[in-house]
């Protein structure tokens, strides 16, 4: 295509959100951007649908960035759009799911701290909040989601790395995403990438107990998690955020859940053992090759097990 | 753009529940400003946490004095962060 984009390098905002339009144009047969909201600072959501047809289609819900230094997500999130688009008609597992399903990916779900990582702090992981009453700014938007909101690991404390915030559903950013499942109403999966340590979870974190499709949830897991290894050998840990890392209260894939989308998991991506969630560019299209292979892995199970 | 230069990041390996309590107090220690990248959870996870350079010492003096091991992951973060920055002009212009 006439376009440069290079998915193996880190991007600024305005690169990615321009890459986006690209994609909807080259591909405007089945992707097509929505925005379903702004951020704090009035950055747009933009989320891409893959669809290739029919009204409210079953669909699969994708996002990354929620911790906005973790440009790796970002960056496997951009490079998995471009797969989806450019492996329907060509890899029959795309295009069966595609033919009975839609794909949304929000892969910017934290714009205004993404943008604050390159201007002023690349540590920056929260939104970019001004909190009533303290000199600190920006909530954990992954402790600030409706489920457990306000129970033990996740702090009440401002200035903390994660900052609850005031109540639930407090940040816009957050807001946004339940309004548009709930307004959506048949979202069937709900997909979330993070980074670091290669694990693969499912709820939940806010309580120590076994989720009612426990089994289900754990075998797909480990299903991922060996199309995961199959690539480059990388080893995800399988399980339920409390039992696999520690209690952590106001989780998205624990609202998710409790809100019925079965299909909730979160991905920590690779760990090289050097660089935390500061890999490398040479790293991103390794990392999405191999993620990209566990998110398929799910959702083929999404598609042939509809509920 | 706030820079780095002398914070370290250390990958601790816990051996028991002990340590890792050990590791939840200086969690706690906020005027320390420690960024954990990975919080201290279960023995079976390492620990990661940048340290200001002004607290690098004192951390590794905790540490050693409860004889709990560490690695350095990241030496100095402000060299892995230029290097990065360097990657994204060079790829940019390569790209225009």
């Amino acid at each position: 295509s006439s376009n440069k984009f290079n998915y193996g390098t880190y991007h600024t905002l305005d690169s990615i959100y321009a890459e986006l339009d690209h994609l909807a144009s080259e591909y405007s047969n089945i992707v097509s951007k929505l925005q379903i909201g702004e951020s704090y600072e009035k950055r747009p959501l933009y989320v891409l649908k893959f669809s290739t047809g029919g009204s409210n289609r079953p669909a699969i819900w994708i996002d990354a960035g929620i911790h906005s230094r973790e440009w790796v997500t970002q960056a496997s999130a951009i490079w998995m759009a471009k797969k989806i688009a450019s492996d329907y008609g060509k890899d029959p597992s795309i295009t069966s799911l595609l033919n009975k399903m839609d794909i949304f990916l929000l892969p910017v779900s934290n714009p205004d701290g993404y943008v604050f990582t390159h201007t002023t702090d690349r540590m920056w992981r929260k939104t970019r909040s001004k909190i009533q009453g303290s000199v600190c700014f920006g909530v954990d938007p992954n402790r600030n989601w409706d489920a457990g909101f306000g129970g033990p690991g996740a702090s009440s404390y401002p200035c903390s790395e994660s900052y609850r915030g005031p109540s639930a559903n407090s940040e816009v950013e957050v807001k946004s995403v339940v309004n548009f499942i709930k307004n959506h109403g048949n979202i069937r999966a709900f997909l979330t990438l993070h980074s670091y340590s290669q694990l693969l979870m499912y709820p939940y974190g806010y309580k120590c107990t076994e989720p009612a499709d426990y089994a289900e949830l754990d075998a797909l897991g480990r299903a991922a998690a060996s199309s995961i290894q199959s690539l480059y050998g990388t080893t995800f840990t399988v399980g339920s955020i409390c039992t696999t890392i520690y209690q952590a209260s106001g989780g998205s894939i624990d609202w998710s859940y409790d809100y019925g989308i079965k299909y909730s998991f979160a991905f920590e991506l690779r760990d090289t053992g050097r660089y935390g969630f500061l890999l490398p560019a040479s790293q991103i299209i390794p990392t999405a090759e191999e993620t990209w292979l566990g998110l398929k892995t799910i959702m083929e199970h999404v598609r042939d097990n509809p509920y | 753009l706030k820079t780095f230069v002398g914070h370290q990041v250390l990958r601790i390996k816990t051996r028991n529940e002990e340590e890792v309590k050990k590791l939840q107090l200086l969690e706690s220690l906020e005027h320390l400003e420690l960024d954990f990248w990975i919080n201290p959870s279960s023995p079976a996870l390492p620990v990661d946490v940048r340290i200001p350079a002004n607290s690098v010492q004192a951390v590794k003096a905790f540490l050693e004095s409860y004889g709990i091991e560490y690695s350095i992951l990241i030496e100095d973060l402000q060299v892995i962060l230029d290097k990065e920055k360097q990657d994204m002009a060079y790829s940019q212009e390569r790209e225009r």
